[in-house]
């Protein structure tokens, strides 16, 4: 038997030369922190499902990656994410999309998915069934970052949207 | 976006996507992250999938499920399942980004077509933690 484990931090158009020696270690010494976390619950016999789990919320919970905190802001300056985690041995599915103030939305993922009622929450019905799990909730400034606000006001300016990875690619 | 597949002891699969969109997003746009089958699959029987990149495109080709079908009906690998999907239907469409992929033996594919993505990968054979940005 054995494990194996893969992450991403997201994918785009930012050249090597955007990209800086100092910011390029930050990204490195994250990533691997997240890998470290997932592997010790793998090798310690952890479930697939737990290990994405863990994995994804370490992502959100570092601003330099487009999820949860360090999340990009919409037009209006608001931060809606969305997430989903599915399993290979049950096919069971989570998903929510539109969400707000929730700190980490795949914890919120997960719980759909381990509810059989559901498999797709959205926006303020999705915020009300996190309520009655007691999921983390914080206000926006907790999402804020520097660089996504600057990408924010880049992109407002030509009025199109950019994935969060363009250093100057924008998208219509 | 961020995202994880997994591979466990018991031989199951699992995979997870989450974001915060594209900068400046308005009408409530979503994109592919939180769409089963498109940003996020996992099934025993072919592989665990998690996207990332231009969510429209991401939708449109469902790439998870297409991937792991590739491999299910059209009993293709892991690599050549995410090669076609990345490299020919996803470049014809224009749809720029990647995946992380991996498969019921272990075998793991971070496969894209734009500059770069950032990834990590490990496994019970490797004591490394590979993380690399680029090409």
């Amino acid at each position: 038997n054995k494990f194996a484990l893969a992450i991403h931090g997201g994918a785009g158009t930012l050249l090597p030369s955007e990209i800086t020696p100092q910011k390029e270690a930050e990204i490195n010494t994250a990533l691997q922190g997240v890998l470290y976390a997932a592997k010790k619950c793998l090798s310690e016999g952890g479930s697939a499902l737990e290990a994405v789990e863990i994995a994804v919320t370490a992502l959100e919970d570092c601003p330099l990656f487009n999820a949860g905190k360090g999340a990009v802001m919409a037009h209006d300056g608001s931060y809606e994410m969305e997430a989903s985690i599915m399993s290979g041995e049950t096919l069971e599915a989570g998903a929510v999309a539109g969400i707000r103030h929730i700190k980490n939305p795949i914890q919120l993922a997960r719980k759909i998915h381990d509810d059989e009622d559901f498999v797709y929450l959205h926006g303020k019905g999705a915020l009300d069934y996190a309520r009655d799990y007691d999921l983390e909730e914080v206000e926006d400034d907790y999402f804020f970052t520097e660089s996504r606000h600057k990408q924010w006001l880049l992109a407002r300016e030509t009025n199109q949207m950019l994935v969060d990875h363009d250093g100057e690619r924008k998208f219509g | 976006t961020v995202g994880a597949v997994a591979l466990d002891l018991d031989g199951n699969l699992a995979a997870a996507t989450s974001t915060g969109g594209l900068v400046n997003k308005r009408f409530g746009r979503l994109g592919d992250s939180s769409v089963i089958g498109s940003g996020t699959y996992a099934s025993n029987d072919s592989c665990a999938v998690s996207c990332t990149g231009y969510g429209e495109f991401f939708l449109k080709a469902t790439v998870a499920r297409d991937i792991a079908a590739h491999m299910e009906f059209g009993q293709r690998k892991l690599k050549e399942a995410t090669d076609i999907v990345v490299h020919d239907k996803l470049v014809k469409m224009q749809g720029e980004g990647g995946v992380i992929a991996i498969d019921h033996q272990g075998n793991i594919e971070l496969s894209f077509n734009s500059e770069g993505m950032y990834r990590g990968w490990t496994s019970s054979d490797d004591e490394q933690l590979n993380i690399a940005i680029f090409k």
